[in-house]
């Protein structure tokens, strides 16, 4: 590896980024997804945290643009130059400028910008180029075959800790496929939360920041995934999912944004706005939610009231939103994820998870919020 | 005189090896000499720099694996700094 003539490092460990712009080749959330896992590739190996801004100056300004774009480094029209950075520093130092004449992709195919992102916020973070061919700072584009098997290699870890140092001391620095931490360990911790629960396809998926659990109640496996393994444009740390078995759909939540998930497939013409399924304004994201396919009908929660969406309408249903604990008797806590197993409402919240018979009315066990995972 | 096809096929290149070597390691721009200085000392030495950065076999000459590297897509950042 090398870094910049005369070091040029940050002089601080919490940075902020901003996406001034966007490309036409990509919907927004996959810019902001790629940037997003691209600086936690970074993040992971150093004491470095990033904060996104939405105006004014960011220390990396990251932005699209095409030939002549207001520095000495015009870029060139489609190939050759994808992209370049500056090295730490004020204004135009730490940004980093990608060649929209490119083709932009989340997928092997084309230019994928999460890979070029990854080395060219290493240059902004004070990393040159380095003769290590298996570098992510190599200077020449190479795709992978399978982007959920891509790893920062010694070389990179060794440059940018040389600047910047470990995460911790003593916290061994991951240089291979390192099973990520929330294996068995944290999967049998008493206090894990989860961020969302949805059914597939006979199955169940339990969402925790950038991973998930895939159980199978017939053959009781437990796999573990990365979220960017089966969905590359999806974002981390989601609200909510829930499945519409007549659409064979997974719709997932983040923010003011929703995707419909058909399969491994992310469906044309996401992320949409929640609002566009009948939300107030007022409403900023929701909590859980769970599709009941007997009654054609899907239940969102947001903090201590609920919606009610008409699957045959299509449109939310007049009287809502009610008080989750009036229709739910003993929900009467913010929910983080609900799911339908066994005729019964699992809801979860923090470490507990309360199983609700809707015949009864009423909650019947409080359990673990991971007992799913044959602890 | 107007170049042949190959003549002007090589000049291109040669623009673009200039380019590469100017623009990535710091070879002095100096339009006029490159064709002829292309065995010359100073650009050898650069070609030589370049293929031992970038994995290839160092021969200090324009082989095809040379010519097909700097062809590849990649960051508009210099290898070298200055």
């Amino acid at each position: 590896f090398t870094t910049f003539p005369n070091m040029p490092k940050w002089r601080k460990t919490q940075l902020t980024y901003r996406i001034v712009n966007y490309t036409p080749d990509l919907p927004r959330d996959a810019v902001d997804s790629a940037i997003e896992r691209a600086l936690k590739v970074w993040e992971e190996v150093t004491p470095l945290t990033f904060s996104r801004l939405y105006e004014g100056e960011a220390d990396i300004m990251i932005s699209f643009a095409v030939g002549e774009h207001g520095d000495f480094y015009r870029f060139d029209g489609p190939g050759n130059v994808l992209a370049h950075a500056y090295p730490p520093g004020q204004g135009i130092y730490g940004d980093a400028h990608f060649d929209d004449d490119e083709q932009w992709t989340m997928e092997t195919a084309g230019t994928n910008l999460f890979l070029v992102a990854v080395h060219e916020l290493g240059h902004s973070l004070g990393l040159f180029h380095s003769a290590n061919m298996e570098a992510v700072m190599y200077p020449l584009y190479k795709s992978l075959t399978d982007l959920a098997q891509f790893r920062l290699s010694q070389d990179d870890v060794d440059g940018i800790q040389s600047l910047y140092g470990s995460p911790s001391d003593d916290t061994p620095v991951p240089t291979k496929p390192v099973p990520p931490t929330h294996e068995p360990l944290a999967m049998c911790d008493p206090a894990l939360s989860l961020d969302a629960v949805s059914t597939l396809r006979g199955e169940v998926l339990f969402f925790k920041d950038r991973h998930f659990w895939r159980k199978s109640f017939r053959t009781h496996e437990l796999e573990f995934h990365l979220i960017s393994s089966f969905w590359p444009s999806l974002p981390s740390d989601l609200d909510a999912a829930y499945e519409v078995t007549s659409k064979d759909t997974v719709f997932v939540f983040k923010g003011n944004q929703f995707w419909g998930v058909r399969g491994g497939e992310v469906q044309a013409g996401y992320p949409r706005s929640i609002h566009t399924l009948g939300f107030p304004p007022t409403v900023k994201k929701i909590d859980a939610a769970i599709s009941n396919k007997d009654k054609k009908k899907t239940y969102f929660f947001v903090e201590d009231k609920y919606w009610r969406f008409d699957e045959k309408r299509q449109s939310m249903e007049p009287g809502f939103p009610r008080q989750i604990a009036e229709d739910f008797p003993g929900v009467d806590t913010k929910i983080d994820a609900v799911f339908e197993a066994f005729g019964f409402y699992y809801f979860f919240s923090g470490s507990s998870q309360l199983e609700f018979d809707p015949n009864a009315k009423k909650v019947t066990h409080i359990l673990k919020s991971n007992s799913w995972f044959n602890c | 005189y107007p170049l042949d096809g190959a003549a002007r096929g090589q000049d291109t290149s040669m623009e673009l090896v200039q380019q590469y070597l100017e623009n990535y390691y710091n070879l002095p721009k100096d339009a006029k000499q490159f064709v002829r200085r292309r065995d010359s000392g100073p650009v050898v030495k650069k070609i030589r720099e370049m293929q031992k950065f970038l994995g290839l076999e160092v021969t200090g000459k324009l082989d095809s694996d040379t010519m097909e590297v700097i062809h590849k897509p990649r960051c508009g950042i210099p290898d070298v700094g200055d």
